[in-house]
């Protein structure tokens, strides 16, 4: 199964993963 | 019937193979022109269809929603208690599970794979960070980016509409507008402003995370009051982290002025709003915005229930009747559309920054989605006429909660979940 998330957010929205990267619920995707 | 058996010759003969294929090219070839009548847009816009390499033609001519429901059987039956402990061992052991952090642990209580599919995990198993969005689910990141020109990249050189994925800019939708909330007026805002999810009641500040002391500052003391004496609430307030404000008792937030409230869903971005009058129609970001996407894949193993990865508001949700291929990265990568081909549920609402969505995409073997908070949504279930492949129904929850017009969800909250079948 898969999770799709589409957000608007500031332009200076970080994303704090990689691809492939594997996580846990509740585990940090991003910070503005 | 014993001279027959023991007597009668056998003689084997060599099955084309090709002949097999073949046949399900072209049962996969009268499927896709019947589905071209149902999902051919008139305006022009976009055709879905299924691309990819001659192998996926053959996946696609399977009737994966019937498998998907015979697995979802199969896996509902009843196991024997003394085979339950030795099975679930043999299925952590093969793809991964981590059995000491399930609840309950005891595997002889999971009466079938499908339950055991569907475990909990114990309290504190998932501490929820201190940003503003977290991971919705345990598995992992295929991609992530920014949304250009309504395209979402799948892979390298594969892109998939956003419109399509979300069901926006649709032909019989009145024309596009902005994502922008009609103010509200103070009589408006006097409605009860509770919201309850999974069976705890939550006041705006705390939905809204403008009373927990990461957000605040203000550390809010957990005390166990006959207002908020629920074992489950508060178990479940310290498994997200959550701090109830449980020393004011629940009559006196009924006293206050709402207004404050009001005030303070401002303070972290999100508007009360009245019934919105557009159909979400675009997404459209404010100056200074982009709009991000991020896909994460749950592997067979992977605990398969979703949280909530921000606190928003979940106005509508979007159920898209549609295929199951599986979404494996491998299937990913060779299956153009994907996302959009498969059954999903396009939850749409919007958080401080603005525009928010959360879609969980079926799949084979995980063909049935639970919200939580949505008990009339049914996934997977047989070929509806009325609803052929492509098309969507659609639910709003502005009953949830009247200030906010949605259903509001704090970080981290158990949101719902993939079942097998």
């Amino acid at each position: 199964s898969t999770i799709v998330l589409v957000f608007e957010a500031p332009h200076d929205f970080d994303f704090a993963v990689s691809a492939g990267q594997k996580v846990k619920v509740g585990q940090m995707l991003g910070d503005v | 019937l014993v001279e027959a058996w023991q007597n009668t010759p056998t003689k084997w003969y060599p099955l084309p193979v090709a002949a097999g294929a073949l046949l399900l090219i072209v049962i996969q070839y009268r499927k896709r022109s019947t589905a071209r009548e149902v999902v051919v847009d008139e305006d022009g816009h976009e055709v879905i269809k299924l691309k990819g390499p001659w192998h996926v033609h053959v996946i696609g001519a399977l009737p994966l929603r019937n498998l998907s429901r015979v697995w979802g059987y199969l896996n509902s039956l009843e196991l024997p208690v003394w085979l339950r402990p030795i099975g679930f061992r043999v299925y952590a052991s093969i793809f991964g599970c981590n059995l000491e952090e399930i609840d309950p642990q005891d595997l002889t209580q999971y009466a079938s794979l499908g339950e055991f599919f569907y475990r909990k995990l114990k309290d504190g198993a998932r501490p929820i960070a201190d940003a503003v969005l977290v991971s919705p689910a345990d598995g992992r990141v295929l991609h992530f980016g920014v949304i250009k020109d309504g395209r979402i990249e799948q892979v390298k050189g594969s892109t998939y509409s956003l419109d399509a994925l979300l069901g926006v800019a649709r032909p019989g939708f009145p024309a596009p507008t902005s994502v922008e909330f009609p103010e509200h007026t103070m009589e408006e805002v006097n409605h009860k402003h509770f919201a309850e999810i999974n069976g705890i009641e939550y006041s705006l500040q705390e939905l809204l995370g403008t009373s927990t002391p990461s957000s605040s500052g203000a550390s809010t003391p957990v005390v166990d009051t006959p207002a908020y004496s629920d074992e489950t609430a508060q178990t479940a307030a310290k498994k997200h982290g959550e701090r109830i404000d449980a020393s004011v008792p629940r009559d006196q937030y009924e006293s206050e002025t709402v207004a404050e409230d009001v005030s303070m869903a401002t303070e972290v971005g999100i508007r009360p709003m009245a019934a919105r009058r557009d159909s979400f129609t675009s997404v459209r970001t404010k100056p200074g915005n982009n709009t991000f996407f991020i896909v994460i894949y749950l592997a067979p193993g992977d605990y398969h229930r979703f949280h909530s990865p921000t606190a928003w508001v979940v106005e509508r949700r979007r159920h898209f009747v549609g295929d199951l291929f599986s979404v494996s990265p491998w299937m990913a990568k060779r299956l153009e559309n994907l996302f959009v081909l498969n059954e999903r549920v396009a939850l749409l609402g919007r958080w401080k920054h603005g525009f928010f969505s959360m879609v969980p995409v079926g799949a084979t073997n995980v063909g049935s989605i639970k919200i939580n908070f949505d008990k009339a949504l049914r996934t997977n279930v047989g070929k509806r006429r009325d609803h052929p492949v492509g098309t969507f129904t659609e639910a709003v929850y502005s009953g949830a909660s009247p200030i906010l017009n949605g259903q509001p969800l704090p970080k981290g909250v158990e949101m719902g979940g993939f079942c097998l079948g």
